[in-house]
């Protein structure tokens, strides 16, 4: 979808 | 050795169908402290984060901690071999390559089990902060349920606009625009039927409907959900998963980037 951001985009790997 | 007894099996049947659509496989990782689960979706765009507390279960027994790697349409399709009163138990030896699943029926004299095999995944964790979130909003499940699915009709995202006078919900798109406002609930007998919004600043975001329905599809195990934003930041969605008494056993929380103009 258009200006969907990824949710990694937001929290860090772990 | 795994095993855990969940009495009110129903729960579990609950908990697979608020996942199922959303995602093809994850790891349930079982600990001392209950079974979670973390797993983006295909297009890592939401996360799950699900926790069922071993509190929560009447019989919970973990010698070590393990991953059991599930192909989550395969265990919803055997879970729907449960009656929704059969007393359910999730059984696994150390170091398995199957899960066993046993119903039984209240009365005892119907005992069913099924065994499936286990996938060896990959799986990536996300780190999650606690985050002080500028807008909680708690709402009955079955109204947020409704508004995604009548906005839907509208457009393919819904702009959540939080204020201390309430909430308002609004889509357009070819067809026309449709705003739905929920102003806080003054009094209401009913606990599960208040409308809450526990607001530090106004919040204004804009979210993808199609994945809020995949969302909604957890509000058969709660009668309230809370929405959580912050400008930036990830939408959380949280439904508790209560028993019949309305003890707590654990909960679903679904994360959502906000979509951005392009």
């Amino acid at each position: 979808e258009s200006g969907q951001q990824e949710i990694s985009t937001y929290y860090a790997r772990s | 050795m795994f095993e855990a007894r969940l009495v009110e099996g129903s729960l579990l049947k609950k908990v697979m169908e608020s996942i199922k659509d959303l995602l093809n496989e994850a790891s349930w990782d079982c600990s001392g402290n209950g079974m979670c689960l973390q797993a983006m979706d295909s297009s890592h765009v939401a996360l799950v984060s699900l926790m069922l507390k071993s509190d929560g279960f009447e019989n919970y027994r973990c010698d070590r901690s393990i991953s059991l790697g599930i192909n989550l349409a395969s265990m919803s399709k055997i879970l729907k071999c449960a009656s929704n009163d059969d007393i359910i138990t999730i059984r696994a030896e150390d170091d398995a390559d199957a899960i066993t699943f046993m119903f039984e029926s209240p009365k005892q004299d119907r005992v069913s089990d099924y065994e499936m095999k286990l996938m060896n995944l990959d799986t990536e964790h996300l780190g999650i902060p606690d985050t002080e979130y500028a807008c909680v909003i708690k709402m009955p499940s079955g109204e947020f349920s409704r508004i995604c699915r009548d906005l839907s009709v509208l457009g393919d995202s819904v702009i959540i606009c939080c204020t201390k006078d309430g909430v308002r919900f609004s889509a357009k798109g070819d067809l026309g625009n449709g705003n739905i406002k929920l102003a806080q609930s003054a009094n209401v007998d009913k606990e599960e039927e208040a409308v809450v919004v526990d607001m530090r600043e106004a919040v204004t975001l804009t979210f993808s409907l199609r994945y809020l329905n995949f969302f909604t599809k957890a509000a058969p195990l709660s009668s309230q959900v809370s929405l959580s934003m912050s400008e930036d930041v990830p939408l959380m969605v949280e439904y508790k998963i209560n028993d019949k008494e309305g003890d707590s056993k654990g909960y679903v929380r679904y994360y959502l980037a906000p979509k951005i103009e392009d």
